[in-house]
């Protein structure tokens, strides 16, 4: 993913590898941080974004909300935002058990530790990419009820049906996992989510394979991985730099070796 | 000498501009943040750049504390430096980013670009 190709073009570079403001003052000592950090790592950190794929969805956030600023209105009017200035969205990061045919339910995995807990939680959703199943047969017609639990208390969190005379085309299913944040400390837990999915045959409680309705992860590109969207007020005005230091922080153990595996270094950093 | 004086004084003021929004074009990518934001890439923030000297403009909306300066600063300039010409309005942008965790996350910025310059 090159972030140039949906955007407009830059402009011309100007005062390339200039470092030094307005009056020829020199910057403070943690913008010289920065910028050091910044040239040091500037190789790794170029093959460590291409390696993160924004969803399509968090493109259209984006270009959305921006395209409405240009217009000045305030994104977080928009219904969808739930009034939030930050939407962060983590990736799952389950694995479909193999060895269990027919896949009756299915875990999604996320690493929530990231979110601040200085930030009031207004929203989530899980967003899981549903395929058209390889042996979808048009004579299969049917209400289906898919549900979405918490792991450990196996508590309902969201359900919707899905009628597969429908289903002949790929999309995403949106399900409100809202309740597992409410009163949830996400750094106390370990920063772990967990909530699995479950689908039955029309009001019955029978379960049914979730690979005959397209939610099985087997060749899955990365942005066809379900994602986690969670939506976020800032309790006070945000500085830049914040997320600055955050990444510099976060980066300041990386060597060479390391770079081998970026999913390697991402798991021993949350460590 | 009257006229040389006014004249040299009207050199001096057109050397520097009042007190307005100019041009700053803010490329991440010169910054080095192209690393973690993935969009946009560049934008527009402008900057606040000129006097702030007697009479004030009305539309630069100086406080009282700015046109007391101002004042005192025309009358002597050596006792008082000129109100400082700073962002008085400013606006966000939305920025979409990498974040510690490997996120992908959208965020608005408040106070990213400047929308109006005055003398405070």
């Amino acid at each position: 993913f090159h972030s140039a190709a949906i955007l407009t073009p830059s402009v011309p570079r100007r005062n390339k590898g200039t470092r030094v403001l307005y009056d020829g003052q020199e910057s403070p000592k943690f913008l010289k941080e920065i910028f050091a950090s910044s040239q040091s790592q500037s190789h790794q950190q170029d093959d460590f974004k291409d390696a993160i794929i924004p969803h399509d969805y968090m493109l259209s956030i984006y270009r959305t909300y921006s395209a409405a600023e240009k217009l000045g209105l305030n994104a977080s009017f928009f219904r969808s935002s739930k009034s939030a200035n930050t939407i962060t969205s983590f990736v799952d990061r389950g694995k479909d058990d193999l060895l269990h045919s027919p896949l009756r339910r299915q875990k999604y995995l996320f690493d929530v530790s990231a979110l601040s807990d200085k930030e009031e939680l207004v929203g989530a959703e899980l967003r899981i990419f549903r395929k058209v199943p390889g042996d979808f047969q048009t004579a299969q017609t049917g209400l289906y009820g898919i549900q979405i639990l918490s792991c450990r208390s196996e508590r309902l969190l969201d359900s919707r049906s899905l009628d597969l005379q429908d289903a002949q085309k790929p999309g995403w299913e949106v399900l409100d996992v809202w309740e597992m944040f409410k009163n949830r400390h996400h750094s106390s837990q370990g920063g772990r989510l967990c909530v699995q999915l479950r689908a039955t045959l029309g009001k019955t409680e029978t379960e049914i394979d979730l690979k005959h309705l397209g939610f099985d992860r087997n060749d899955r590109a990365q942005q066809e991985k379900a994602i986690l969207v969670v939506f976020t007020r800032s309790k006070k005005r945000e500085n830049l730099f914040n997320e600055m230091k955050e990444k510099i922080k976060s980066r300041g153990s990386r060597t060479k070796e390391e770079d081998d595996s970026l999913q390697f270094k991402a798991r021993r950093r949350r460590r | 000498t009257a006229l040389n004086s006014r004249h040299g004084k009207r050199h001096g003021k057109k050397s520097r501009s009042r007190c307005s929004k100019k041009a700053l074009h803010v490329n991440f990518k010169d910054l080095g943040w192209d690393d973690w934001i993935i969009a946009p890439l560049d934008y527009e923030a402008y900057h606040c750049e000129g006097v702030c000297d007697f009479p004030l403009r009305s539309h630069l909306e100086p406080t009282n504390h700015a046109i007391i300066q101002t004042l005192m600063n025309s009358m002597d300039p050596g006792s008082t430096p000129p109100s400082c010409c700073v962002p008085t309005k400013l606006s966000p942008i939305s920025i979409l980013y990498i974040d510690s965790g490997n996120n992908v996350v959208y965020k608005q910025y408040e106070d990213m670009v400047v929308e109006q310059c005055g003398c405070r």
